[in-house]
């Protein structure tokens, strides 16, 4: 649980917008993604992490490669 | 592989739904991939509970986080069958675990595949043909200020932290796309979902990588 004021939605919101403004833009000439306000504007980084990024990773095997093999010449 | 696929033209894929202020990704996800196997068996579709996973998947911790694995691995070893969403609704809140008889109807898990896809994402995309909705655990940090378009950069691989269900693919554009179903609401991103560049293991998609089979 997060104490909420409208003073710290405020600073989280003013940080979101400077947040946006990196986001779209981007180096990148390929870059499609566009960000901005949503629902989540009045979080900080580490609240929006502490809340909904909460899935732990595993590490799994890698997918086997099938192998191909050359079809011989056949009649 | 077809250009575009995407399982929700199949009607198997269940409405996005929020998990609102629980960090219950991990069970959203695999609850996702559960419902979505058992409608392409040809089951109807139905919305199956999530906070079954979230108060009994034991090696978790409800929303405060866990593992898609771990509550695969869960619903494969008890065959406990996952009940309708509307027996067990979603509270947001972890709770204690509910029992059902046997004769409860349900959706059980018959098995489970996990794989690490990176590199392999024309591979990756034949499993979702295959299987269905596939299970991944993505860095969704830059996501939270995500509006629409193909995600393409600001997340790396090697930082899970988000389990999403993807859902289908897109390779008709200039740039080809995974579609990915979120669980933070429709107002979210499109409609619910990210678009995901295909091809370069972006956020990590292809690392952990899940089917179900029901």
């Amino acid at each position: 649980t997060w104490s909420r004021s409208r003073g710290r939605d405020a600073a989280a919101f003013r940080e979101s917008l400077r947040r946006h403004r990196f986001l779209n833009s981007s180096p990148w000439e390929n870059t499609t993604a566009f960000y901005g306000v949503n629902q989540f504007s009045y979080l900080f980084p580490e609240e929006f992490k502490a809340i909904y990024l909460r899935s732990k990773p595993a590490m799994f095997p890698r997918q086997p490669t099938e192998m191909y093999k050359p079809i011989p010449n056949v009649p | 592989l077809p250009l575009r696929f995407d399982w929700r033209d199949k009607h198997v894929v269940t409405q996005v739904r929020s998990q609102q202020m629980c960090g219950g990704c991990w069970a959203f996800s695999v609850v996702g991939a559960v419902e979505s196997a058992h409608a392409i068996q040809g089951e109807p579709l139905e919305v199956l509970s999530v906070q079954q996973v979230l108060d009994c998947s034991y090696k978790d911790d409800g929303c405060g986080g866990g593992s898609p694995l771990n509550a695969l691995r869960w619903l494969n070893k008890t065959q406990v069958k996952l009940v309708e969403d509307s027996e067990y609704p979603f509270k947001a809140q972890n709770g204690l675990c509910r029992y059902f008889s046997s004769s409860q109807s349900g959706v059980s898990v018959k098995d489970y595949t996990s794989h690490d896809f990176s590199e392999q994402e024309d591979e990756m995309a034949r499993a979702l043909l295959t299987f269905g909705p596939l299970v991944v655990v993505v860095d969704a940090v830059s996501w939270q200020d995500y509006l629409g378009g193909i995600i393409q950069h600001h997340c790396s691989s090697g930082e899970a932290n988000h389990a999403v269900l993807v859902t289908g693919f897109d390779k008709t554009g200039r740039i080809p796309y995974w579609i990915v179903r979120n669980s933070w609401g429709r107002s979210w991103g499109v409609d619910g979902y990210a678009h995901v560049k295909m091809g370069s293991n972006i956020c990590g998609i292809a690392d952990s990588v899940s089917a179900v089979s029901v």
